[in-house]
Protein backbone atom coordinates (compact mmCIF):
# COMPACT_ATOMS: atom_id res chain seq x y z
CA UNK A 1 0.00 0.00 0.00
CA UNK A 2 1.40 3.78 -0.67
CA UNK A 3 -0.04 4.68 2.61
CA UNK A 4 -2.22 3.69 5.50
CA UNK A 5 -4.96 5.65 3.40
CA UNK A 6 -4.99 2.60 0.38
CA UNK A 7 -4.50 0.05 2.71
CA UNK A 8 -7.44 -2.41 2.51
CA UNK A 9 -8.34 -3.52 6.27
CA UNK A 10 -11.03 -5.18 4.91
CA UNK A 11 -8.97 -8.32 3.74
CA UNK A 12 -6.00 -10.59 5.77
CA UNK A 13 -2.39 -9.59 5.59
CA UNK A 14 0.76 -11.38 5.70
CA UNK A 15 3.25 -10.60 7.95
CA UNK A 16 5.44 -8.21 5.59
CA UNK A 17 2.56 -6.68 5.05
CA UNK A 18 1.49 -6.55 8.75
CA UNK A 19 5.22 -4.68 9.01
CA UNK A 20 4.74 -2.53 6.29
CA UNK A 21 1.54 -1.24 7.54
CA UNK A 22 3.27 -0.33 10.88
CA UNK A 23 6.64 1.76 9.57
CA UNK A 24 3.82 3.67 7.20
CA UNK A 25 1.51 4.62 10.01
CA UNK A 26 4.70 5.68 12.00
CA UNK A 27 6.46 7.81 9.23
CA UNK A 28 3.01 9.13 8.59
CA UNK A 29 2.03 10.16 12.32
CA UNK A 30 5.86 10.60 13.72
CA UNK A 31 4.39 12.83 16.32
CA UNK A 32 2.16 10.10 17.93
CA UNK A 33 3.48 7.14 16.68
CA UNK A 34 6.80 5.10 17.30
CA UNK A 35 7.87 1.23 16.95
CA UNK A 36 9.53 -0.40 19.62
CA UNK A 37 11.52 -3.80 19.41
CA UNK A 38 10.73 -5.40 22.20
CA UNK A 39 12.66 -8.60 21.53
CA UNK A 40 13.21 -11.36 18.34
CA UNK A 41 11.09 -14.50 18.26
CA UNK A 42 12.27 -18.29 18.29
CA UNK A 43 13.42 -18.31 14.63
CA UNK A 44 14.69 -14.79 15.06
CA UNK A 45 12.10 -12.59 13.68
CA UNK A 46 11.55 -8.98 15.62
CA UNK A 47 8.66 -8.85 17.73
CA UNK A 48 7.17 -5.03 17.38
CA UNK A 49 5.02 -3.06 19.90
CA UNK A 50 3.23 0.40 18.41
CA UNK A 51 3.50 2.91 21.25
CA UNK A 52 1.27 6.13 20.90
CA UNK A 53 1.99 8.63 22.88
CA UNK A 54 1.26 12.61 23.19
CA UNK A 55 4.52 13.56 25.23
CA UNK A 56 5.55 12.94 29.13
CA UNK A 57 7.80 10.22 30.64
CA UNK A 58 6.37 6.76 31.52
CA UNK A 59 3.10 7.79 31.87
CA UNK A 60 0.35 5.21 33.11
CA UNK A 61 -0.43 3.14 29.89
CA UNK A 62 -2.85 0.55 28.27
CA UNK A 63 -1.70 -2.34 26.66
CA UNK A 64 -3.47 -4.19 23.83
CA UNK A 65 -1.95 -7.50 22.07
CA UNK A 66 -3.45 -9.66 19.16
CA UNK A 67 -2.32 -12.50 17.59
CA UNK A 68 -1.17 -14.09 20.93
CA UNK A 69 -2.82 -17.50 18.86
CA UNK A 70 -1.34 -16.96 15.27
CA UNK A 71 -4.80 -19.02 13.43
CA UNK A 72 -6.91 -16.32 15.02
CA UNK A 73 -6.60 -13.81 12.23
CA UNK A 74 -9.56 -11.91 13.05
CA UNK A 75 -7.05 -11.16 15.64
CA UNK A 76 -4.09 -9.17 14.34
CA UNK A 77 -6.62 -7.74 11.26
CA UNK A 78 -8.48 -5.76 14.01
CA UNK A 79 -5.33 -4.87 15.45
CA UNK A 80 -3.84 -3.28 12.48
CA UNK A 81 -7.34 -1.33 12.54
CA UNK A 82 -7.18 -0.66 15.70
CA UNK A 83 -3.70 0.68 14.79
CA UNK A 84 -5.38 3.43 12.45
CA UNK A 85 -8.36 4.22 13.78
CA UNK A 86 -6.19 5.88 16.97
CA UNK A 87 -3.99 8.14 14.74
CA UNK A 88 -7.59 8.58 13.62
CA UNK A 89 -9.80 9.85 16.45
CA UNK A 90 -6.90 11.50 18.42
CA UNK A 91 -8.13 15.07 18.20
CA UNK A 92 -11.35 14.32 16.31
CA UNK A 93 -13.17 12.45 19.37
CA UNK A 94 -12.84 14.08 22.40
CA UNK A 95 -12.82 11.29 25.10
CA UNK A 96 -10.36 9.44 23.20
CA UNK A 97 -7.80 12.49 22.72
CA UNK A 98 -8.61 13.13 26.58
CA UNK A 99 -7.26 9.46 27.65
CA UNK A 100 -4.21 10.20 24.80
CA UNK A 101 -3.30 13.06 26.26
CA UNK A 102 -2.88 11.80 29.49
CA UNK A 103 -1.97 8.28 29.05
CA UNK A 104 0.16 5.95 26.58
CA UNK A 105 -0.88 3.38 24.27
CA UNK A 106 1.11 -0.10 23.43
CA UNK A 107 -0.27 -2.33 20.39
CA UNK A 108 1.53 -5.31 19.92
CA UNK A 109 -0.23 -6.36 16.41
CA UNK A 110 1.43 -9.44 16.02
CA UNK A 111 2.16 -11.31 19.09
CA UNK A 112 3.01 -14.68 17.61
CA UNK A 113 5.06 -13.89 14.71
CA UNK A 114 6.88 -16.95 13.77
CA UNK A 115 3.50 -19.04 14.48
CA UNK A 116 1.54 -16.05 12.45
CA UNK A 117 4.00 -16.57 9.44
CA UNK A 118 3.40 -20.29 9.70
CA UNK A 119 -0.37 -20.37 9.43
CA UNK A 120 0.27 -18.29 5.75
CA UNK A 121 2.84 -20.42 4.69
CA UNK A 122 2.35 -23.97 6.07
CA UNK A 123 -0.63 -24.59 8.33
CA UNK A 124 -3.15 -22.61 8.62
CA UNK A 125 -4.04 -23.89 11.98
CA UNK A 126 -1.20 -23.37 13.50
CA UNK A 127 -2.04 -22.01 17.02
CA UNK A 128 1.06 -22.25 19.51
CA UNK A 129 4.63 -20.78 19.13
CA UNK A 130 7.33 -22.63 16.96
CA UNK A 131 10.02 -23.71 19.29
CA UNK A 132 11.81 -27.04 19.88
CA UNK A 133 10.91 -28.67 22.67
CA UNK A 134 13.74 -31.42 23.34
CA UNK A 135 13.03 -35.30 22.89
CA UNK A 136 9.87 -33.92 21.62
CA UNK A 137 9.17 -34.09 17.56
CA UNK A 138 6.37 -32.15 18.35
CA UNK A 139 7.04 -28.66 17.55
CA UNK A 140 5.82 -25.42 19.72
CA UNK A 141 3.88 -24.38 23.04
CA UNK A 142 0.57 -22.32 23.97
CA UNK A 143 1.92 -18.77 24.88
CA UNK A 144 -0.95 -18.47 26.58
CA UNK A 145 -0.42 -21.11 29.09
CA UNK A 146 3.06 -20.08 29.23
CA UNK A 147 3.24 -17.12 31.97
CA UNK A 148 4.00 -17.09 35.82
CA UNK A 149 1.12 -17.54 37.35
CA UNK A 150 -0.49 -21.16 38.17
CA UNK A 151 1.96 -21.96 35.97
CA UNK A 152 1.68 -25.80 35.37
CA UNK A 153 -1.18 -26.46 37.39
CA UNK A 154 -4.41 -28.09 36.01
CA UNK A 155 -5.93 -26.22 32.22
CA UNK A 156 -2.72 -26.66 30.75
CA UNK A 157 -1.38 -29.81 29.25
CA UNK A 158 2.52 -31.18 30.05
CA UNK A 159 2.09 -33.06 26.65
CA UNK A 160 4.83 -31.23 24.02
CA UNK A 161 2.15 -32.52 21.03
CA UNK A 162 -0.72 -31.08 22.62
CA UNK A 163 -2.04 -27.60 21.55
CA UNK A 164 -2.21 -26.16 25.03
CA UNK A 165 1.15 -27.43 26.35
CA UNK A 166 2.78 -25.15 28.57
CA UNK A 167 6.36 -25.12 27.81
CA UNK A 168 9.26 -26.65 30.64
CA UNK A 169 8.90 -24.00 32.69
CA UNK A 170 7.22 -20.14 32.84
CA UNK A 171 8.44 -17.34 30.40
CA UNK A 172 10.53 -20.34 28.27
CA UNK A 173 8.92 -18.57 24.86
CA UNK A 174 10.58 -15.50 23.86
CA UNK A 175 7.80 -14.40 22.75
CA UNK A 176 5.84 -14.28 26.36
CA UNK A 177 9.22 -13.23 27.66
CA UNK A 178 9.34 -10.22 26.05
CA UNK A 179 6.41 -9.08 27.30
CA UNK A 180 7.27 -9.59 30.58
CA UNK A 181 10.12 -8.01 30.60
CA UNK A 182 8.36 -4.55 28.78
CA UNK A 183 5.68 -4.61 31.28
CA UNK A 184 8.10 -5.00 34.32
CA UNK A 185 10.46 -2.76 32.86
CA UNK A 186 7.83 -0.15 32.21
CA UNK A 187 6.21 -0.25 35.46
CA UNK A 188 3.57 1.74 34.72
CA UNK A 189 0.84 -0.12 32.66
CA UNK A 190 -2.74 0.19 34.12
CA UNK A 191 -4.58 -1.80 31.84
CA UNK A 192 -3.93 -4.93 29.58
CA UNK A 193 -5.89 -6.56 27.15
CA UNK A 194 -4.98 -9.72 25.19
CA UNK A 195 -7.42 -10.34 22.22
CA UNK A 196 -8.07 -13.76 20.98
CA UNK A 197 -10.84 -15.55 18.62
CA UNK A 198 -13.28 -16.90 18.85
CA UNK A 199 -16.95 -17.19 20.74
CA UNK A 200 -17.57 -13.89 22.07
CA UNK A 201 -16.39 -13.54 25.34
CA UNK A 202 -14.85 -10.85 27.70
CA UNK A 203 -12.89 -12.55 30.39
CA UNK A 204 -11.33 -11.36 33.40
CA UNK A 205 -9.14 -13.28 36.51
CA UNK A 206 -8.84 -16.23 37.36
CA UNK A 207 -7.90 -18.75 35.05
CA UNK A 208 -6.01 -20.91 36.95
CA UNK A 209 -8.46 -20.44 40.78
CA UNK A 210 -11.60 -20.74 41.34
CA UNK A 211 -11.03 -17.92 43.92
CA UNK A 212 -12.73 -14.63 43.12
CA UNK A 213 -10.26 -11.99 42.25
CA UNK A 214 -10.47 -8.89 44.78
CA UNK A 215 -11.34 -6.68 42.33
CA UNK A 216 -13.83 -9.14 41.10
CA UNK A 217 -16.91 -6.44 41.54
CA UNK A 218 -14.92 -3.94 39.48
CA UNK A 219 -14.10 -6.11 36.60
CA UNK A 220 -17.90 -7.57 36.32
CA UNK A 221 -19.12 -4.08 36.19
CA UNK A 222 -16.63 -3.10 33.74
CA UNK A 223 -16.86 -6.17 31.57
CA UNK A 224 -20.84 -5.55 31.45
CA UNK A 225 -20.18 -1.96 30.10
CA UNK A 226 -17.96 -2.75 27.91
CA UNK A 227 -19.49 -5.60 26.42
CA UNK A 228 -22.72 -3.36 26.41
CA UNK A 229 -21.14 -0.71 24.34
CA UNK A 230 -19.85 -4.03 22.15
CA UNK A 231 -23.08 -5.09 21.39
CA UNK A 232 -24.74 -2.08 20.70
CA UNK A 233 -22.97 -1.55 16.95
CA UNK A 234 -24.29 -4.79 15.27
CA UNK A 235 -26.13 -6.80 18.12
CA UNK A 236 -23.35 -9.42 18.42
CA UNK A 237 -23.76 -11.26 21.61
CA UNK A 238 -21.18 -11.27 24.23
CA UNK A 239 -20.60 -13.60 27.77
CA UNK A 240 -18.33 -11.97 30.20
CA UNK A 241 -17.06 -13.44 33.58
CA UNK A 242 -13.87 -14.63 35.33
CA UNK A 243 -12.14 -17.02 32.94
CA UNK A 244 -12.82 -20.39 35.07
CA UNK A 245 -16.28 -19.51 35.49
CA UNK A 246 -17.15 -18.72 32.06
CA UNK A 247 -15.21 -21.50 30.10
CA UNK A 248 -12.80 -23.67 32.18
CA UNK A 249 -9.76 -23.85 33.91
CA UNK A 250 -6.73 -22.18 32.21
CA UNK A 251 -3.52 -22.05 33.83
CA UNK A 252 -0.32 -19.75 32.90
CA UNK A 253 -2.63 -17.42 30.96
CA UNK A 254 -1.65 -14.21 30.28
CA UNK A 255 -4.03 -11.79 32.31
CA UNK A 256 -3.52 -13.71 35.53
CA UNK A 257 -0.06 -13.42 35.28
CA UNK A 258 -0.43 -9.31 34.72
CA UNK A 259 -3.35 -9.39 37.27
CA UNK A 260 -0.92 -10.80 39.62
CA UNK A 261 2.15 -7.72 38.49
CA UNK A 262 -0.95 -5.52 39.57
CA UNK A 263 -2.46 -4.34 36.43
CA UNK A 264 -5.95 -4.42 37.80
CA UNK A 265 -7.80 -4.00 34.52
CA UNK A 266 -6.89 -7.14 32.91
CA UNK A 267 -8.82 -8.80 30.47
CA UNK A 268 -8.91 -11.01 27.53
CA UNK A 269 -11.72 -10.80 24.44
CA UNK A 270 -12.71 -13.71 22.74
CA UNK A 271 -13.98 -12.23 19.35
CA UNK A 272 -16.64 -13.24 17.33
CA UNK A 273 -17.40 -15.27 14.71
CA UNK A 274 -21.08 -15.22 15.19
CA UNK A 275 -21.85 -17.35 12.57
CA UNK A 276 -19.99 -21.11 11.98
CA UNK A 277 -16.88 -20.59 10.28
CA UNK A 278 -14.41 -20.66 13.36
CA UNK A 279 -11.20 -19.43 13.51
CA UNK A 280 -12.00 -19.04 8.92
CA UNK A 281 -13.93 -15.81 9.66
CA UNK A 282 -14.59 -14.20 6.29
CA UNK A 283 -12.26 -11.25 5.52
CA UNK A 284 -15.77 -9.45 5.12
CA UNK A 285 -16.17 -9.51 8.85
CA UNK A 286 -12.50 -8.16 9.94
CA UNK A 287 -14.08 -4.33 9.87
CA UNK A 288 -17.63 -4.93 11.41
CA UNK A 289 -15.21 -6.98 14.49
CA UNK A 290 -12.89 -4.64 14.58
CA UNK A 291 -15.30 -1.89 14.96
CA UNK A 292 -17.66 -3.29 17.24
CA UNK A 293 -14.48 -4.36 19.48
CA UNK A 294 -13.25 -0.77 19.88
CA UNK A 295 -16.12 0.57 21.09
CA UNK A 296 -15.74 -2.35 24.38
CA UNK A 297 -12.31 -1.05 24.16
CA UNK A 298 -13.09 2.51 24.75
CA UNK A 299 -14.71 1.93 27.44
CA UNK A 300 -12.00 0.06 29.26
CA UNK A 301 -9.65 2.29 28.18
CA UNK A 302 -12.24 5.13 29.71
CA UNK A 303 -12.52 3.63 33.04
CA UNK A 304 -8.67 3.47 33.52
CA UNK A 305 -8.69 6.86 32.54
CA UNK A 306 -11.01 7.97 35.18
CA UNK A 307 -9.93 5.49 37.59
CA UNK A 308 -6.68 6.23 38.53
CA UNK A 309 -4.65 3.59 40.84
CA UNK B 1 0.86 -25.56 2.55
CA UNK B 2 -0.28 -28.35 4.84
CA UNK B 3 -3.66 -29.43 3.00
CA UNK B 4 -6.98 -29.98 4.99
CA UNK B 5 -8.99 -31.67 2.25
CA UNK B 6 -12.24 -34.05 3.90
CA UNK B 7 -11.82 -32.77 7.34
CA UNK B 8 -14.65 -31.46 9.07
CA UNK B 9 -15.69 -29.47 12.19
CA UNK B 10 -18.40 -31.21 14.16
CA UNK B 11 -20.13 -28.76 16.80
CA UNK B 12 -21.21 -31.17 19.25
CA UNK B 13 -24.01 -29.97 21.66
CA UNK B 14 -23.56 -32.29 24.81
CA UNK B 15 -26.86 -32.77 26.59
CA UNK B 16 -25.55 -33.42 30.44
CA UNK B 17 -22.53 -33.78 32.02
CA UNK B 18 -21.73 -37.58 31.35
CA UNK B 19 -21.85 -36.96 27.76
CA UNK B 20 -19.28 -33.76 28.26
CA UNK B 21 -17.03 -36.31 30.05
CA UNK B 22 -17.58 -38.84 26.97
CA UNK B 23 -16.10 -36.14 24.06
CA UNK B 24 -13.11 -35.50 26.84
CA UNK B 25 -12.41 -39.06 26.50
CA UNK B 26 -12.19 -38.59 22.39
CA UNK B 27 -9.90 -35.38 23.38
CA UNK B 28 -7.16 -37.85 24.49
CA UNK B 29 -7.02 -40.32 21.80
CA UNK B 30 -4.25 -38.80 20.43
CA UNK B 31 -4.27 -40.99 17.18
CA UNK B 32 -7.39 -38.90 16.29
CA UNK B 33 -5.35 -36.11 15.56
CA UNK B 34 -8.18 -33.63 16.78
CA UNK B 35 -7.78 -29.75 16.84
CA UNK B 36 -10.69 -28.79 19.50
CA UNK B 37 -11.53 -25.30 18.71
CA UNK B 38 -13.94 -24.80 21.40
CA UNK B 39 -12.94 -27.37 24.18
CA UNK B 40 -15.03 -29.54 25.77
CA UNK B 41 -16.64 -27.18 28.92
CA UNK B 42 -20.22 -28.11 30.06
CA UNK B 43 -23.07 -29.19 28.47
CA UNK B 44 -24.47 -25.91 26.55
CA UNK B 45 -21.98 -24.77 25.63
CA UNK B 46 -21.09 -25.43 22.17
CA UNK B 47 -17.88 -27.93 21.33
CA UNK B 48 -16.28 -27.63 17.86
CA UNK B 49 -13.88 -29.99 16.78
CA UNK B 50 -11.89 -29.84 13.32
CA UNK B 51 -11.80 -33.95 12.39
CA UNK B 52 -8.98 -34.86 9.78
CA UNK B 53 -11.16 -36.86 7.09
CA UNK B 54 -9.67 -40.20 8.49
CA UNK B 55 -10.85 -40.11 11.57
CA UNK B 56 -14.69 -39.06 10.84
CA UNK B 57 -16.74 -42.26 10.02
CA UNK B 58 -15.14 -43.39 14.17
CA UNK B 59 -15.81 -40.12 15.47
CA UNK B 60 -19.01 -40.15 14.39
CA UNK B 61 -19.51 -43.53 15.07
CA UNK B 62 -18.93 -42.88 18.73
CA UNK B 63 -20.85 -40.08 18.63
CA UNK B 64 -24.03 -41.41 17.88
CA UNK B 65 -23.75 -44.39 19.64
CA UNK B 66 -23.49 -42.49 22.56
CA UNK B 67 -26.23 -40.50 21.75
CA UNK B 68 -24.33 -36.80 21.91
CA UNK B 69 -25.71 -35.00 18.82
CA UNK B 70 -24.11 -32.99 16.58
CA UNK B 71 -23.79 -30.96 13.08
CA UNK B 72 -21.91 -30.35 10.97
CA UNK B 73 -20.56 -26.79 10.93
CA UNK B 74 -17.99 -26.63 8.32
CA UNK B 75 -18.10 -29.90 5.40
CA UNK B 76 -14.48 -28.73 4.31
CA UNK B 77 -12.17 -26.98 5.78
CA UNK B 78 -10.18 -26.66 2.59
CA UNK B 79 -12.55 -25.53 0.52
CA UNK B 80 -12.81 -22.46 3.15
CA UNK B 81 -9.10 -22.09 2.58
CA UNK B 82 -9.36 -21.51 -0.79
CA UNK B 83 -12.04 -19.46 -0.50
CA UNK B 84 -9.94 -17.27 2.05
CA UNK B 85 -6.69 -17.90 -0.14
CA UNK B 86 -8.45 -16.44 -3.29
CA UNK B 87 -9.75 -13.27 -1.50
CA UNK B 88 -6.22 -12.53 -0.15
CA UNK B 89 -4.64 -13.15 -4.01
CA UNK B 90 -7.58 -11.14 -5.75
CA UNK B 91 -6.70 -7.99 -3.06
CA UNK B 92 -2.97 -8.74 -3.99
CA UNK B 93 -3.04 -8.85 -7.40
CA UNK B 94 -5.75 -5.37 -7.18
Amino acid sequence: ALSTKTFNYATYHTLDEIYEFMDLLVTENPQLVSKIQIGNTFEGRPIYVLKFSTGGTNRPAIWIDTGIHSREWVTQASGVWFAKKITEDYGQDAAFTAILDNMDIFLEIVTNPDGFAYTHKTNRMWRKTRSRTQGSLCVGVDPNRNWDAGFGLAGASSNPCSDTYHGKFANSEVEVKSIVDFVTNHGNIKAFISIHSYSQLLLYPYGYTSEPAPDKEELDQLAKSAVTALTSLYGTKYKYGSIIDTIYQASGSTVDWTYSQGIKYSFTFELRDTGLRGFLLPASQIIPTAEETWLALLTIMDHTFKHPY
Amino acid sequence: NENFVGHQVLRISAANEAQVQKVKELEDLEHLQLDFWRDPVRPGIPIDVRVPFTSIQSVKVFLESHGINYEIMIEDIQTLLDEEQKQMSAFQAR
